[in-house]
């Protein structure tokens, strides 16, 4: 995974430091005080060393936890697993906001559009029914009108 | 720059859910 | 050209150059600090050994030359780790995307096809208020019919109630009965002047 990856490409690092500034290229740049002192400065060189490993050490560690690297390494592990079948160039952002965000509310608006429809057709089935009541309204007053109109005649 | 590379980048990332959260509360406004 | 990974710092909320900007940063200050403290370890050591030929500028000197040479190989050992951390750690692979984008892949929508997914939706709403006001008017008609109905069935009624009297005083058939009734008043009438003729 990529923490792994990560803590060792740093250790690969440091290890590649400390072999290039090996004791014998150490002890060539002092070389009087190592002819002086060559136990001491086998002494220094080791501690020089260990300070630099163990302060680098350090602060990788406060990196990671500055940057919540750890856990931020193993999302993007599990994001990239996910995407292993997608052998496409997935889709990155245009540049263009209103655009890409449009794309984000395309969900809500074909949501909205189905609702719309749906109260659309109910309302013209409700109206239909509406409508054909009407129509038998208007006969049956129709009815009413010639049967008054023929009781008026009558006994006119 | 790299100020504005981080500012864009999260405006991406939070922006268009602020934008959702309007549109949607619009849309139920509506539909109410 | 910089390619600004700004995908990635939509990931990881900084730039990875700037992480690694960080990291190199931190580690040449420890270089450089470790070298000064090796520096002043020497100069005091050399302090301690009695007519010393050793000067402190030599000393320096030693301690420039060897920190230069550990720079050099920081330098390229840097440039390798950060070449390998920008390819395979801090970076997002060409075909990954971000969970907050999915819903591009689902919804891949052009501008154009959002517009007209608004205009649908215009469009659509107004078709609901004029079915809506139709609606409306149609159940105010439906109101407005049972009223007229109800006054139409009222005045059957009262007819049904007319035939309901004739009936009940035997009168079948109000026409004839009527006719009859006139040539009775008829009648009446002309044996009343009868009477009031012979009377006077």
């Amino acid at each position: 995974g990529r923490a792994q990856l990560f803590d060792t490409v740093v250790d690969t690092f440091l290890q590649k430091l400390v072999a290039a500034g090996s004791y014998q290229r150490f002890a060539s740049c002092y070389r009087r005080f190592y002819k002086l002192q060559p136990e001491l400065t086998r002494g220094i060189y080791e501690q020089f060393i260990s300070q630099l490993q163990a302060s680098i050490k350090e602060e990788i560690q406060e990196i990671k936890q500055e940057g919540n690297l750890e856990m931020l390494f193993n999302s993007l592990d599990k994001i990239v697993e996910e995407a292993k079948t997608q052998e496409e160039p997935a889709w990155r952002p245009s540049g263009v906001p209103e655009e890409d965000a449009g794309s984000a509310l395309a969900p809500y608006l074909l949501k909205h559009r189905a609702y719309l429809q749906r109260i659309l057709r109910e309302k013209q089935e409700e109206n239909r029914q509406a409508a054909e009541a009407v129509l038998a309204g208007r006969g049956r007053i129709t009815e009413l009108q010639q049967l008054i109109a023929a009781h008026q005649q009558a006994w006119q | 720059f790299d100020e504005l590379i981080v500012e864009t980048a999260t405006k991406r990332k939070q922006w268009p859910k602020k934008i959702l959260r309007h549109a949607v509360q619009t849309y139920k406004a509506e539909q109410e | 050209s910089v390619n600004p990974m700004v995908y990635e710092a939509q990931f990881f909320g900084f730039t990875p150059q700037t992480c690694m900007l960080r990291v190199y940063i931190a580690f040449q200050d420890y270089l450089f600090e470790t070298m000064q403290v090796v520096d002043s370890v020497i100069l005091k050591k050399l302090d301690a050994i009695p007519n010393c030929k050793i000067s402190p500028s030599e000393i320096r000197k030693s301690t420039e030359k060897f920190l230069l040479f550990m720079k050099e190989h920081f330098e390229k050992l840097f440039g390798k780790m950060e070449e390998v951390l920008l390819q395979l750690v801090l970076n997002i692979p060409k075909n990954v995307l971000l969970p907050e984008d999915k819903v591009q892949e689902q919804y891949p929508y052009s501008k154009e096809q959002l517009q007209a997914l608004q205009e649908e939706i215009q469009q659509l709403q107004q078709q609901y208020r004029a079915e809506a006001a139709a609606g409306q008017a149609l159940r105010a008609e439906l109101e407005e019919q049972k009223a007229v109905q109800a006054e139409l069935e009222k005045i059957l009624q009262w007819f049904d109630g007319l035939d309901n009297i004739c009936r009940e005083h035997g009168i079948s058939n109000f026409k004839e009965s009527f006719a009859f009734l006139t040539q009775n008043s008829k009648k009446l009438q002309e044996l009343l002047k009868d009477v009031e003729v012979k009377s006077k």
